[in-house]
Parts: structure tokens; sequence; C-alpha cells
């Protein structure tokens, strides 16, 4: 499973939260107008927040918050 | 298995119930208006609860709650 | 496998019946109006109740009980 | 494996048969109306029985009784 | 794979055939008209036999007889 | 892998052959009209023989042998 | 994978072709007019080869010799 | 993997070409005009070469060689 | 995967390239006008290349280069 | 999983992330425009970023952004 | 996994880059235009570069860079 984000804005943010008991923030990848991240779901990330302006593109669907 | 919440208001809330003989939160991520959560279902989370304004993109179809 | 929940009324309940030779009830979810609910089947349910008005969505089609 | 019953009267029964050489009832889930039972097939159950009034929705179609 | 078995008039009978070097009849459940019965393939019972006026659903297409 | 066979006149054989070197009959189970029986290929029958008037449903389409 | 043949005329053969190194017949089962025959590949029969006129119906299509 | 081949025309040629470092012609069925031959790829077969007038009927859609 | 390579000129040749750390030539089929050939990937190829006038017919779509 | 990156300028970067506890760079692979890049996750790469204009084909559907 | 590429000038390079920690250039196959290619993803090739004028056919759709 994998998705792609496309940031609208700068300062977007994809932020990993921990696989397991605990959830918490392990990475956040900024991102500047434009640009796009294609990300999985792996062994240490199993929820992905986004913070900002951004399409994200998924097999189930599309997904946008500029509107 | 995964979907998107994308938050319509402030505090919405994607709480993650245990899996196993119990069923309790361990985990409420809280999301400000536009912020979208993409997450899966795994070893320690078998049911989510979304409280508040949202719209759910998922496999099975869209689900939103502020009609 | 997986579904949606939506309450379209306050009180609705989301009941897990036990998986094996017996079968009971092991958890009662309570859902508020317009709270959502994304469960799946587990090692520790096989069948689940719902109660009360509610929109069921899932890869088998969707089935609402208010109209 | 899963499918979903809707009661459209009180009194309606989903009763599990058992799985193996012999095949007997094992659990009668009664419903009243409106009530939604999500049931799977399992170690336990390979048959499933429904009587009184009720709509099945499963990846073969739906399948209703009250015509 | 399961099947969805509904009796259009009473006294239809859905027939287990083992599964094996032998075929044989180890089970024959009677349905009253209107009542269905969802049923799997199993380790016993590798075909299926269906006396009586009914419709089958299934992922290969509908069969009924009462045509 | 099953399929659906209706007998459109009595007589109908649905006839399982050995699976292996050898190729026989092991099996002949008879229907009489509107008789319906679901088979699966098993480890005993890798080819199944119609004979007399039916109608054939499978997930390859349809077949029948009455035009 | 497994396909039907249906036989337009008598004489019909359906053979086996031996799976291996060598490439030999080992059984040709004959059907008469009207008489359906569904066969899989398995670990015996590797290719199929049919003689007379007939109609296949498979998973990629259909395919006759009559016309 | 298997496909569908027919002859057009008398003497068409379907070869198997040996799986391996090798790759020779281990067997080759002819085929008169009209005859069909269903084939798998095999252990020992992952090429095939058809000579002649033929349509080929296969999961990746219909090929013929005669207009 | 598997797709089929049909001549639309004589002397296409369809070439096998070696799976590993070297990617070298190790066969290559000469094909004539109209002569259909169909191949897999396998342990000892990996990439196919296909020089002359010929049409692709594959899982991916058609591909001609006779245009 | 893979996608197809087509840079739509000059300086385009295809950049690897990579898996594990740390999300690092571990390479940067620049096009230039026209070139086409198709990548994989794997082992080492759970995330992908794409900096510059460019286009991207995936199973989720197109993404660009050069609008 | 696999993919074709069609040459549409002279001097196409289709080049594999290495799986691994390292990223680097292991085979570069030149195409003549016309000439056809079809690769897979392999155990030493996890990224594929295209230089050069040339039309992708692939599961995720077509990828051409001449317009
Ligand atoms: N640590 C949690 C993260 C998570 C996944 N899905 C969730 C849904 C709701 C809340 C938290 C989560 C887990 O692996 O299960
Ligand atoms: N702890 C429960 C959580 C759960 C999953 N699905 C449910 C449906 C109803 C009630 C509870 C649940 C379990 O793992 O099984
Ligand atoms: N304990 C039962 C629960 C159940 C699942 N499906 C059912 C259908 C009918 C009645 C009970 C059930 C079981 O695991 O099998
Ligand atoms: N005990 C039987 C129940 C059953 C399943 N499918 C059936 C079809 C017909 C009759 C009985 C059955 C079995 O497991 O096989
Ligand atoms: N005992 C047989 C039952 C059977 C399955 N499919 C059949 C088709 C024809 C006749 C008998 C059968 C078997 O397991 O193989
Ligand atoms: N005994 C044969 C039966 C068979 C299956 N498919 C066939 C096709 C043609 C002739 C015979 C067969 C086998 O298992 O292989
Ligand atoms: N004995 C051959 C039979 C065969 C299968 N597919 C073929 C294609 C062409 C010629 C022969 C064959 C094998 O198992 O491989
Ligand atoms: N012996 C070769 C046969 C082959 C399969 N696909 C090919 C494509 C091109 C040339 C030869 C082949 C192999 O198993 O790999
Ligand atoms: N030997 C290479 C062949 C190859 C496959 N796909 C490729 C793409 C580009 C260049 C070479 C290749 C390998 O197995 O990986
Ligand atoms: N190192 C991270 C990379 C990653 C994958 N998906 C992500 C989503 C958000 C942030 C980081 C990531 C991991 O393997 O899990
Ligand atoms: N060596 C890298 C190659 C690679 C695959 N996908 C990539 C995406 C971006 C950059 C490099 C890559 C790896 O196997 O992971």
């Amino acid at each position: 499973d994998f998705f792609i984000v496309k940031a609208l804005e700068n300062g977007v943010q994809v932020i990993g939260l921990t696989r397991g008991t605990d959830t918490k923030f392990h990475h956040a990848e900024k991102l500047d107008q434009h640009e796009m991240l294609v990300v999985q779901f792996t062994e240490h990330t199993s929820a992905i927040k986004i913070k900002g302006k951004a399409v994200i593109e998924s097999s189930v669907g599309q997904m946008r918050n500029d509107q």
C-alpha cells in the first residue's frame, strides 16, 4: 500500500506515526509547493498525518483539503 | 487495509481501539480542520472510532457525517 | 475484512460476538449520532450486531435501517 | 467471507450450523426489526440458516424473502 | 466459496454430498418457503444437491428452477 | 472452482471422472428435471461429464445443450 | 484452470496430453452430440486436444470450430 | 497460464520450446484444420511457437495470422 | 507473465537476455512472417528484445512497430 | 509496486528515502527533460520524493505538478 | 512486474539501476528505432532509466516522451 502526496503550498508536512503500542511522530518530511512524495506503510509507520494544503492520490481515491 | 480521514472541523478525534479480548482506547489522534490522517488496521488496532465532523475515504466507499 | 458504521441517532450499539464454540457478547461500543466506527473481524470477533439507526458501508454494499 | 442480515420483522433468527461430519444448530441469534447482524463463516460455522423476513447483502448479491 | 439458497416452496432440501472416493448424502437441510440457507463447500462437502423450487445466488450467477 | 448444473429433463447424469494417471467414472449423480447440483473439482475429481439436457452456470459463463 | 467442451456432433474427442518431458495421449474422452465435459489441467494433463465439432467456453473466451 | 490454438488450415504446428539455459524444440503437436489445442506453460515448456494459419485465444487477447 | 509476438515480416528475432548480474543474449528465436511465438519470463530470461516488424500482445496492452 | 516518473524540465530529482527507524536520503537520480525513470519500492526505499516539474504515472493514478 | 519500451529513434537506452544500498548503472541496452524491449524488475534491477525518444507500455498506463 502506497499513496502520493503533492504539496499545494510551502511548508506541507507528511508525518510518520509509529507502529506498535505507542503512537508517536517518528519523522516529518517537509514539502515545498509542487513537490511530490510517494510513501508506503512500513514496519515502522502505520499511520501518516498530512498538515498543510495538499492532494492525496491513493487506491481508495483522491482526497484534497484546499477547497 | 487503510483509509483516509479528513477533518472538516477542529477537534476531530481518530481513536484506536485495542485488538484482543479487551476493547479499550489506546490512542486518540486529534486533527485540526483540513488535516488528513491515513491509518491502517494493525496488530494493536482492530477498530477505529471517529468523533467530530469528518470525511472517510476507503476501499468500501466514502462516508461523511457533516450532512 | 472491515466495514464502517455511522450512527444516525444517539445510543447506537456495535456489539462484538465471540468467535468459537460459544457465541456471547464481548463488547458493545456505544455511538452518539454522527459518530463513525470502522471495525474488523478478528481473532475474537466473528459476528457483529448493530442496534439502533445506522448506516453500514462495506465491500458487499451499503445497508441502512432508517427507512 | 461475510454477509449482512437485516431483520424486516421481529423474531428473525440467524442460525449457525456446525462445521464437520455432523450438521447441527449451535447458535441462534434473534433479531428485532431493523437490527443488523454481520456474520462470517468460521471454524465452527459452515452453513447459516435465516428464518423470518430479512434481507441478506453479500458478495454474491442481495437476497430478500419479503416479496 | 459459498452460495445462498432461498426456498420458493415448503419442503425444499439442500443436501450435502460427501467429499472423497465415495459420494453419499451426509445431511439434508429442509427449508420451508422463504427460508434462506447460506452454505459453504467444506472438508466434508464437495457437492450439494437442491431438490424442490428454489433460487440459488452465487458468484457464478443466479439459478432458479421455478420457471 | 465450482459450477452449477440444472437438469432440464429427467435422467440427467453428472459424472465424476477420476484424477490421476487413469481416467474412469467414479460416480454418476442422477438428476430429475429442475433439480440442481452444485459441484466442485476435488482431489478425486478432475473432469466432469454431463449427459442429458442441462444448463451449466460457471465462472467461464453459461453453457446449455437444449437448443 | 478449467474449461467446458460441448460436442456439436457425435464422436468428438477430448484428448489429454501428458505433462512432463514426453508429450503423449493418455486419455481420449468421447462425447456424443450435446454432451458436455468440464475439464481441468492436472498433474498428469498439461495440454488438451479437441477433435470434431465443438464449442469451448473458458476464462479466455469462447472458441468454436463449426463455422 | 493457458491459451487455446485453433488451426485454420491443415498442418499447423504447436511447438514446445524447452525451459532452462538451452532453448530447443521438445515437441511439435500437429493440428488439422478446425482442431483445437489448449496448452499450458509448464516445468518443461516456457515458450511456444505456432507455425501455419491459426487463431490464438488467451488472457492477453486474440491473435490471428490469417489476415 | 507471458506475451505473444507475431512476426509481420520474415527474419524477426525474439531475443532472450539473461537474468542476473550480467545481461547477455542467450537465445534468438527467428520468426518468419505470420509465425507466432508465446513467451514467458523465466529463471533464465528477465528481458526480451524484439528486432524486426512485429506485434506484441500482452497484459499491458498491444504494441506494434510497423506504423 | 512501481511507478513511472517523466521529467518535464531539466534537473528533476527522484530521491529515495531510507526504510527503517531513520528516514534519510540515500540516492538522488537526476533526470533531464523527457527522461523517464521507472522505480520500485524496495528493501531500502520506502518513500520517494520528486523535486522539479514531472509527471508520475502509477496504479493509483496520474499526478503532475506543472499546472 | 514488466513493461514494454519501444524506441522511437535510434540510440535509445534502457538502463538498469542496481537494487540495494547503492544505486549504480549495471547495464544499458541500446535500441534502434522501432526495436522493442520487454523488461522485468529483478533481483538486480529495482529502477530503470530510459534516455531518448520512446514509448513505455505498462500496467500503470502508457508514457511517451516524444510530444
Ligand atoms: N501505533 C498504532 C498507530 C495506529 C495505526 N492505526 C491507528 C488508528 C487509530 C489510532 C492509532 C493508530 C498502531 O500501530 O496500531
Ligand atoms: N478487541 C476487539 C475489537 C473489535 C474489533 N471488531 C469489533 C467489533 C465489535 C466490537 C469490538 C470489536 C477485537 O479485537 O475483536
Ligand atoms: N461463535 C460463532 C459466531 C458466529 C459466526 N458466524 C455465525 C453465524 C451464525 C451464528 C453464529 C455465528 C463462530 O465463531 O462460529
Ligand atoms: N457440517 C457440514 C455443514 C454443511 C456445509 N455445507 C453444507 C451443504 C449441505 C449440507 C450441509 C452442509 C459441513 O461442514 O460440511
Ligand atoms: N466424492 C466426490 C463428490 C464430487 C465432487 N464433485 C463431483 C462431480 C461429479 C461427481 C461427484 C463429485 C469428490 O469429492 O470428488
Ligand atoms: N485423469 C485425468 C482426467 C483429466 C483431467 N483433465 C483431462 C483432459 C483430458 C482428458 C482427461 C483429463 C487427469 O487427472 O489428468
Ligand atoms: N509434455 C509437455 C506438454 C505441453 C504443454 N504445453 C505444451 C506446448 C507445446 C507442446 C507441448 C506442450 C509439457 O508438460 O510441457
Ligand atoms: N529456455 C528459455 C526459453 C525462453 C523463455 N522465454 C524466452 C524469451 C526469449 C528467448 C527464449 C525464451 C528460458 O526458459 O528462459
Ligand atoms: N540481467 C538483468 C536483465 C534486466 C532485467 N531488467 C532490466 C532492465 C534494464 C537493464 C537490464 C535488465 C537482470 O536480471 O536484472
Ligand atoms: N523510514 C520510514 C520512511 C517512511 C515510509 N513511509 C513514511 C511516511 C511518513 C514518514 C516517513 C515514512 C519507514 O520506513 O517507515
Ligand atoms: N538501490 C535502490 C534503487 C532504487 C529503487 N527505487 C528507488 C527510488 C529512488 C531512488 C533509488 C531507488 C534500491 O534498491 O532501493
